[in-house]
């Protein structure tokens, strides 16, 4: 399903050169259920994105259902990904003037959704991550916990094949964590391959397998 | 120093009024070391926001430092503030042009400091922080934790009265939030008035006082 091959991302900045991501070998089956830990700046939202077709690799090869991402048009990537895979940022990056529920629908614009599927696809979604009072709301109106939330009920709106949560609890109390990691998990009991990264070891040690990240390179995987 | 009378926040949302604060009585001593907790949603940025003088109470009252603060004119407002808080905003708020050690000198600016003590103070901070390799990077060159922490030295920089930390280390992990914990707790017993929301229990119990809330109401209270 993925599969990095000696993936690096390198960054010239004047004379030096910042390693992000250094010789990557991954493989990610469908299904798959991976928590990704490291230090901060260990390179974990890099690695995100150039799984989630964000970002390109400046060494190595990236394969994505069997499409080499690196070869693909910038239209077609876009197919791909929007088709695959649901991504919750790091910093969630909601539209500024919609409402919670606009920025929700818009993934579905995208899929093609009719108008009023659109509308109870995203109010399920919302209520879901428990913000159904909040649907109105634009983001400068809601709590950093709460735009989180709407930044997964947008990736989950489209029930991607494959999704990728930056810190999905990041911004959450433990209670309010713990059901999002519920939901998260349910999707991936059906089907959804879920690869997160997270600060949190204990959030880390309930997925399936443990990659753990510094200075650029993988230092360990643990399998359960 | 710090003092909240019957202070509440309302917004009108067409018929519908969301009352993000109602009822915080609230009294600060210099030298307080106060975890402030509670669910995604609760209040607390609003109450940082409101202690912060970032924003204004819609009922009761607040003094800071004898200051009562609604009675200050916007100029006098931003003085006060500037003289005595140190702010580490949940979404950091950092100016995307401006490098990491652009980002930290600009409150020396304002603070009046010459060139080469603001270059030499933010260098300072920065290592403190453990961003030396990174002051040339602005924000979009920055992992979401070394933003954080840039936020941080910034805070800092003034060596602030009183030190406002809405989820600090958020956005790190477990290591490198530990060590941003031991900096803002020995700036505590130097003097500084420490104020910090956090979702982390643990971190919370390291704390002299906490205050929790829930649904806009400090609902329990617990001093060590
Ligand atoms: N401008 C606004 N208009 C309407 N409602 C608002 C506005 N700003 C905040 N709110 C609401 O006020 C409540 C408190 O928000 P606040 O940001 O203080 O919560 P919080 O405790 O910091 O949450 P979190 O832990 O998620 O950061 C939330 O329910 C939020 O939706
Ligand atoms: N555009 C860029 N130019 C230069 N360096 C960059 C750029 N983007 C990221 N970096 C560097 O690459 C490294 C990895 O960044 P990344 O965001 O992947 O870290 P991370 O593991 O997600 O950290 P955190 O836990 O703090 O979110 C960091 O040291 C960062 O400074
Ligand atoms: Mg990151
Ligand atoms: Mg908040």
């Amino acid at each position: 399903m993925i599969h990095l091959d000696m993936v690096g991302k390198a960054y010239q900045m004047g004379s030096e050169t910042v390693h992000a991501l250094r010789n990557v070998n991954l493989t990610i089956e469908s299904g798959d259920y991976i928590a990704v830990i490291g230090p901060s700046g260990s390179g974990k939202s890099t690695l995100m994105n150039i799984v989630g077709c964000l970002d390109t690799a400046t060494h190595g090869r990236y394969t994505l259902a069997d499409h080499e991402v690196a070869r693909l048009s910038g239209d077609r990537l876009a197919e791909v990904r929007n088709a695959t895979i649901g991504f919750v940022f790091q910093t969630f990056n909601l539209l500024p003037r919609l409402s919670a529920r606009e920025n929700v629908e818009l993934p579905l614009i995208y899929a093609g959704m009719s108008k009023s599927d659109r509308r109870k696809r995203s109010e399920v979604m919302l209520r879901r991550v428990g913000l159904e009072d909040r649907m109105r709301h634009k983001p400068n109106e809601l709590s950093g916990g709460q735009r989180q939330r709407v930044a997964i009920a947008r990736a989950l709106a489209t029930s991607p094949a494959v999704l990728l949560a930056d810190e999905p609890t990041g911004a959450l109390d433990t209670h309010t964590g713990l059901e999002i990691m519920r939901l998260l998990e349910d999707l991936n009991t059906e089907g959804t391959t879920l690869i997160l990264v997270t600060h949190d070891h204990e959030l880390a040690m309930r997925a399936h397998r443990e990659i753990r990240l510094r200075d650029g390179e993988i230092v360990h995987e643990e399998i359960r």
